[in-house]
Formats: structure tokens, C-alpha cells, sequence
């Protein structure tokens, strides 16, 4: 599963 | 990170970098919406406060710093540095109508709700909308210097840019942000007016200037 807090976009 | 991605960073980065030259060279904020500065800053404020919590890369890290401490640069600029040549009397977008429905929509439409995750999706949405400051002084006095126009073009790329981004992530890693798409289509959309303004004029070597 992805996770969601790790923001990779700017 | 793909070459849609990489080109959108590198025109939000040459939009910044742009409006602090045209700056600095003149030693005036003439034409430039102190309001929209002040979201933008905001913007970045609510949305990088991740760099405490996470880690993703260092480009990630060092684009965050960067976007953070020159929008806060710009709006010192503005309201103190180059303050007397700030033009406040067409700056007269009411934010506060930007601000709190979308602090409003942060709460209700998110991902997740957690202090974070709120401030990120109330980042997305306003940047969305922190551009129409700028617009409006624009059609107030009618008409934008060309290196005004400049940054606005690269400023309003970068979004587009990010949804061919969205497109190609989505088909090739299954990735797919429903908020981050939906503003960032919101976002470009409020720039096809002077995007078509660029192109017919800018381009042509010619000043906008905007009938009364």
C-alpha cells in the first residue's frame, strides 16, 4: 500500500 | 519522476527565479500582486511541513527548502524592501474569499483527516486559486510588463505540466490523486485566458495591454 505522506510531488 | 514532472519543476523553479530578477534588476514590485505572494507563501508553508516527517529524496527536500524560502524572500521584497513601489491600489482582491471556503473544503474533501493531511489538500486547493490576485490587478490596470508575462507563463506551465505528469503516471505506475488532479486542472484553467494573451502577443514581441 502507498503511503499517503510521503509527498513525492512538489 | 518522468520528463514531464522534471520540465513542470524546472518552470515553477525558472517562475520564481524570474520574478525575484525582474526585482531586483528594476528595484520595484510594480505590477506584481503582493496578495498572490503572500498565498503562495502560504501555500508552501502548509504543504512542505512534511520536511519534519518524512523524507523522500534530496531533490524533494531541496526544492521544498527552495520554494519555501524564496516565496517568503518575494513577499519581504514586496511589503518592506521594495514597499514604495508595491501597487496596492489595484491589489484589491478580497483573499479572504479564497481562503476560507477553501480552508472550509480542506476539512471536508481530504485523504485522510489529520492535522497534515489537511494542511497539504487546504495547499492544493489554494494554490489552485492563489493566482486570481494577480489576474485581477492585471485586468484592473489592463496591462502586464513582458517579464511580468514571462513569469506568468512558466508559473502557469508548471500545473500543465503536471497533469501530462498525472496522465503518464497514471497509465504507466497506476498512480492517481483525485485532489491534486482536480486543482491542478482548476489551476491551468484559470491561466487559458492569458496563456492564449502570451501566445497572440507576448510571443509576437508585442505588450498585453487589455481593452478597458
Amino acid at each position: 500500500e502507498e503511503d499517503i505522506h510521503k509527498k513525492d510531488e512538489l | 519522476m518522468n520528463i514531464f514532472r522534471l520540465i513542470g519543476d524546472m518552470s515553477h523553479l525558472l517562475a520564481i527565479i524570474l520574478l525575484l530578477l525582474k526585482m531586483w534588476k528594476t528595484r520595484s514590485c510594480a505590477g506584481i500582486s503582493g496578495k498572490s505572494q503572500i498565498l503562495f507563501a502560504l501555500v508552501f508553508a502548509s504543504r512542505y511541513l512534511d520536511l519534519f516527517t518524512s523524507f523522500v529524496s534530496v531533490y524533494n527536500s531541496v526544492m521544498k527548502i527552495f520554494f519555501i524560502s524564496t516565496s517568503l524572500l518575494t513577499v519581504y521584497l514586496m511589503y518592506f524592501k521594495f514597499r514604495a513601489t508595491y501597487d496596492s491600489n489595484h491589489d484589491t482582491f478580497r483573499v479572504e474569499f479564497l481562503v476560507i471556503p477553501v480552508g472550509g473544503l480542506a476539512f471536508l474533501v481530504n485523504h485522510e483527516f489529520s492535522p497534515l493531511e489537511i494542511l497539504w489538500t487546504f495547499s492544493i486547493y489554494l494554490e489552485s486559486v492563489a493566482i486570481l490576485p494577480q489576474l485581477f490587478m492585471m485586468s484592473k490596470t489592463g496591462e502586464a510588463e513582458t517579464i511580468t508575462s514571462h513569469y506568468l507563463f512558466a508559473l502557469g506551465s508548471y500545473r500543465a505540466l503536471y497533469i501530462l505528469n498525472w496522465v503518464y503516471r497514471y497509465y504507466f505506475e497506476g498512480f492517481f490523486d483525485l485532489i491534486a488532479v482536480v486543482a491542478g486542472c482548476v489551476q491551468t484553467i484559470l491561466y487559458c485566458d492569458f496563456f492564449y494573451l502570451y501566445i497572440t502577443k507576448v510571443l509576437k514581441g508585442k505588450r498585453i495591454t487589455l481593452p478597458a
